[in-house]
């Protein structure tokens, strides 16, 4: 089973630690502040307060037998990431993902031995502006030749409307391959669950909160999920 | 065309200015520190540097006429973050995105105007959980009945193995629709390329690099994205 070792509990490492604990994953989580590491303590099954640029203590919290550690520390401690890093090679941790505040801290981070960078920062900076165009669009999958599959929430004006009468093909290129809608008439304390619709028909008009997956040229799709 | 503000160039906004100009969005950038400023200024259309908590700075800048802002100031400013969106609702900005730091931020941010919040570190650290269990997953388009279409890097115990030799339907449950794989014998100088294989022969082996398109019961597919 993975077991792995978060150090660092600022707001990044404290989620990677919980979303770890949420998926069942064993979790050391440590930081030299003692707050956050009682703040964690009752979410992860174990949690130690100790300075890790110090090679015993990693010792003695037997990380050094760990298979995966990840280093959230962040750009208030730049050394202290690159330290805890280069150790946690030294001792033979086999995966180490590392945080990185900047691309010559990334660089610096992989020659000490982190097998994976990240940039939160970075790549949620990336992400907003393609949300910003895109607002639409959850998931890409790039097929041949251009042509993707998608699924992006229904644009607002083609509410009540219908595919046919929408023109849905001719005008915007792509195929409403299948929809999910939230189903109606549900008892107040029946659970919120969705219908399947595949291919659905062209004079079905779509409703609010209609999720599409379309098949279409990726530009196309992109187009259709920028729409306001 | 779109027209957006971005305010707050810590390593978060100015990665979403810059994300932004790449993909040809007119921006305009705005920090209270000048540094900053003058470092984004040969990056986007224009970069201004005031205080956003003062709202005849904004109308002088006519943010009050752009359709979009993100307010991109971090938990170091929370009260101007609060400020500035209060303010950026009270002039009209129409779409407002803004970074809060914990939930209790998020909600006031809605309260004084915000039509979006997000948070980048708790969205990192929720993704970054899932890569540490399924580090091959790239994509997933959920469908019915607990069905998805997934892609995902080869898993390398599966390369120079073909789908029969490894039964990968009868043990793992899922159909490889389709997969791209890099392009061989090319010259020095032409650049990388992928080639498209639909409904590949069950007795090709798989190569490093190579990426694939399932189909199966989601469960099933992130079982085999979290393969070795
Ligand atoms: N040598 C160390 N040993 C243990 N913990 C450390 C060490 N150095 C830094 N930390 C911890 O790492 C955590 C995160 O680091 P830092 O404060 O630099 O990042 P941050 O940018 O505030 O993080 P975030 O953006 O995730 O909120 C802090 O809680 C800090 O106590
Ligand atoms: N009232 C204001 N007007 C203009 N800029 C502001 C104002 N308040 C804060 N900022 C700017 O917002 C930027 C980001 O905010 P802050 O320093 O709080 O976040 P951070 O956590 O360091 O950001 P990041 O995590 O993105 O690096 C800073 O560069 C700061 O100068």
């Amino acid at each position: 089973s993975i077991e792995c070792a978060v150090i660092g509990l600022g707001r990044f490492g404290m989620e990677v630690a919980l979303g770890l604990a949420r998926r069942h994953v064993p979790v050391l989580a440590v930081d030299q502040n003692r707050e956050l590491v009682e703040d964690i303590s009752e979410y992860v099954d174990n949690a130690l307060c100790f300075d890790t640029t110090n090679e015993s203590a990693l010792r003695d919290a037997r990380i050094h037998e760990m298979p995966l550690a990840v280093v959230a520390i962040g750009d208030n401690h730049v050394e202290d990431s690159i330290l805890t890093t280069a150790l946690l090679r030294q001792i033979g941790v086999p995966r180490i993902i590392a945080r990185a505040s900047t691309d010559l801290h990334a660089k610096i981070l992989r020659i000490v031995g982190a097998n994976e960078v990240v940039n939160p920062e970075k790549e949620m900076g990336g992400r907003i502006a393609q949300r910003v165009i895109a607002p639409g669009l959850t998931e890409l999958i790039p097929l041949s030749e251009g042509f993707a599959i998608a699924e992006l929430r229904v644009p607002p004006s083609f509410i009540g409307r219908s595919m046919s009468d929408l023109r849905v093909r001719s005008r915007y290129g792509v195929n409403v391959v299948a929809l999910r809608r939230r189903a109606r008439d549900l008892a107040p304390d029946e659970p919120a669950s969705t219908t399947f619709l595949l291919n659905p028909s062209p004079e079905e008009p779509f409703e609010p909160n209609d999720i599409l997956i379309v098949a279409g040229k990726e530009q196309d799709v992109k187009n259709l999920a920028a729409l306001k």
